[in-house]
């Protein structure tokens, strides 16, 4: 192999465990004398090898998303690639890798406090195993969805106040982290919201020391509008607090991944370029991406 | 004239196109539509976007004189002349894509969660040969 252009520079993955290429179903398996059946397929096919031995004929083992959050990654897809699914262009963020986790295990209790209003407690475990080593974060939130289909009146706007604490982690070695942050939020009548909070300083440490399981108490707690008439308003809000999901936004170095700012240098470095062969034809049995003839004779007449 | 009065009513013969034959093979390496859907792949049920990708590819004969049109490196002219000169096990170069543009993936992870990710060289946009 060692001849072969970038096989030494193959991330682990494309030299997936015996299990993976031993158990990839033959539609996987290139013809003719492909050899290293995994070496050679192409990127997204490795990934998904990757997952499991068992993914292509059989249903693979797998858990149903939330449907809010599945709601909020599909907006996010269409913000960040094109109908054919090429990131835009236009987008100058340095992720390429957005990970929603929703909490495995979650305990809920209120409790009033006359001043603040109620504060809702919640301990959430995320298992965040599915980070690889080479997705570094760069920044993580809490996602908080807000339905207010339930019966409000007008907009709302408010103050709200958040604090996380590490749960049940204490060593003398190292204090238990704790994060803690206030914003305002302003409602508009029947309209979902989401309300992203940052928490990257809390989760970076624990990232950081490749810790998986994050076990964290969140209090959360919001005084809106007219306090005199709050009733109708903390009633809408408080039907509808769903315990938050974990936002991740990622940097993956691995050599699979789109990196944009090696685009942006590429094309800096060679604006001009010779001309390549590059209009599609159209194959018997495609549908779309017609052969433009003019463009075709035009530059075969300019030859 | 005589001749041509007899000739089948044919348009008057076009050089450019006669000529053509000799500069350019018919089925010149070019970049090919090809657009697959995920479902046709049962991947459907874990790749929620998109749900049509058209990778593309190349196809087609690299003439002798590849050079700046082909956007290929000199080896391939040598190789040509290897295998026309010397050896002719040595392969013929082949058209090849030589650029890519990406693609972004929306998937489902086996524990329920879900990941965007934007993927390397997923799309080919430029053949060359090689």
């Amino acid at each position: 192999l060692q001849h072969r252009a970038g096989s030494e520079r193959l991330p682990g993955l494309l030299v997936a465990p015996g299990a993976v290429s031993s158990a990839l179903n033959p539609v996987l398996q290139l013809p003719g004398g492909a050899g290293h059946g995994s070496a050679l397929l192409p990127p997204l096919l490795k990934v998904l090898a990757e997952r499991g031995p068992r993914r292509w004929d059989g249903e693979a083992p797998r858990l149903r998303p939330d449907a809010r959050a599945l709601r909020y990654m599909k907006r996010l897809y269409r913000m960040s690639a094109t109908k054919e699914g090429i990131p835009k262009a236009n987008k100058s963020h340095l992720y390429n890798t957005v990970r929603l986790f929703t909490p495995c295990s979650e305990h809920k209790h209120r409790h009033r406090d006359v001043v603040r209003g109620d504060v809702h407690s919640v301990d959430l475990l995320f298992n965040l195993d599915r980070v690889t080593a080479l997705e570094h974060l760069l920044k993580s939130v809490l996602l908080y969805s807000f339905d207010t289909s339930a019966p409000v009146s007008s907009s709302i706007t408010g103050t709200c106040h958040l604090s996380v604490k590490e749960h049940g982690f204490s060593s003398h070695v190292c204090p238990s982290l704790s994060h803690s942050l206030a914003f305002s939020l302003h409602f508009q009548v029947r309209k979902r919201k989401w309300v992203e909070i940052d928490v990257t300083s809390f989760l970076q440490p624990l990232i950081a020391t490749k810790r998986r399981n994050i076990h964290m108490a969140v209090n959360f707690t919001c005084l809106l509008g007219d306090p005199q008439h709050n009733t109708e308003l903390e009633n809408a809000i408080n039907m509808v607090l769903v315990p938050p999901s974990l936002l991740l936004y990622l940097n993956d170095t691995s050599e699979q991944a789109y990196h944009r700012w090696n685009a942006l240098r590429h094309r800096w470095k060679n604006p001009a370029r010779p001309r390549q062969r590059n209009s599609p034809r159209l194959n018997p049995a495609g549908d779309t991406g017609k052969e433009n003839s003019q463009g075709q004779r035009a530059s075969r007449q300019r030859r | 004239d005589e001749n041509l009065k007899e000739a089948p009513a044919t348009p008057p013969y076009n050089l450019s196109e006669y000529f053509k034959q000799f500069l350019f093979p018919q089925n010149e390496c070019e970049l090919h539509n090809f657009r697959l859907s995920f479902s046709q792949l049962k991947w459907d049920r874990w790749i929620i976007a998109p749900h049509r990708y058209s990778p593309q590819y190349c196809k087609g004969d690299c003439p002798r004189v590849v050079g700046h049109r082909y956007g290929s490196p000199v080896h391939t002219m040598v190789q040509n002349l290897i295998y026309e000169r010397l050896d002719p096990s040595v392969p013929k170069p082949s058209c090849v894509p030589a650029e890519y543009s990406p693609l972004s993936v929306l998937t489902i992870e086996p524990d329920g969660s879900i990941v965007y990710k934007e993927y390397e060289d997923m799309i080919a946009t430029k053949c060359t040969c090689r």
